[in-house]
């Protein structure tokens, strides 16, 4: 799924 | 990574130094939120839950470890070791008025209908209003020590600091992540009454005074 932002953000 | 979400991450790191810093030198938690401190251990268990399964990087992984451990020994500090000096009767901002909707605002609007995505949005809804016990406590006496407002000029400096890192990353990688995004700058305008009093009055030396 390519529209979820990759969580890798504090 | 850019300079905007080191400055944030790092000026994060500072704020809860300083907390800690505050809290050993006086001796004391005294006007400082046990509620606020409690939300903020529940947004980094809810958030970073991805550490059993995810591995991002090692800045990643240390910071996040980092921020669970710290805010559980924040805790551990109010509730055990200055608890005397923590005055509940000041303190009385309901959180239930927070974590309700917020986690009724992460069902609702998430990117994945999924136990650790719903997690996710709920810490980022939680953290954008984790402050108001303490807002609201400061807001009843009416004043702060100088090094409270360190604290929160730090902490609002973060979160702050990621509004022009989303505005690079979109630019540079036409990445945009909504829900954070509109917490984010919601989080960020919370402190805009804080930041004018800090900017006006404890940078210019005075103390913080509200007026009555």
């Amino acid at each position: 799924d390519g529209t979820q932002p990759a969580h890798d953000e504090l | 990574m850019n300079i905007f979400r080191l400055l944030g991450d790092l000026a994060h790191l500072a704020s809860i130094f300083i907390l800690v810093h505050k809290m050993h030198t006086t001796r004391s938690c005294r006007g400082i939120s046990f509620k606020t401190q409690a939300l903020y251990v529940l947004v980094f268990l809810t958030r970073y839950i991805d550490l059993l399964y995810t591995w991002i990087s090692l800045y990643n992984f240390v910071m996040k470890v980092f921020f669970i451990s710290s805010s559980g020994y924040i805790l551990y500090l109010m509730k055990y070791r200055f608890r005397p000096t923590h005055d509940p009767s000041l303190d009385t901002f309901k959180v239930e008025y927070l974590v309700g909707p917020c986690f009724v605002l992460a069902l609702i609007f998430n990117y994945r209908f999924e136990v650790t995505e719903i997690l996710w949005t709920f810490s980022i809804y939680l953290e954008a209003v984790a402050i108001f016990p303490q807002l609201f406590m400061m807001q009843r006496t009416g004043e702060a020590e100088t090094i409270t407002t360190h604290y929160l000029a730090a902490l609002g400096a973060y979160r702050a600091l990621y509004i022009p890192n989303w505005i690079y990353r979109y630019f540079t990688e036409g990445t945009v992540d909504p829900i954070a995004v509109v917490a984010g700058i919601v989080q960020t305008g919370l402190y805009l009454d804080f930041f004018y009093v800090y900017v006006t009055k404890v940078l210019q030396g005075q103390k913080f005074e509200l007026p009555a």
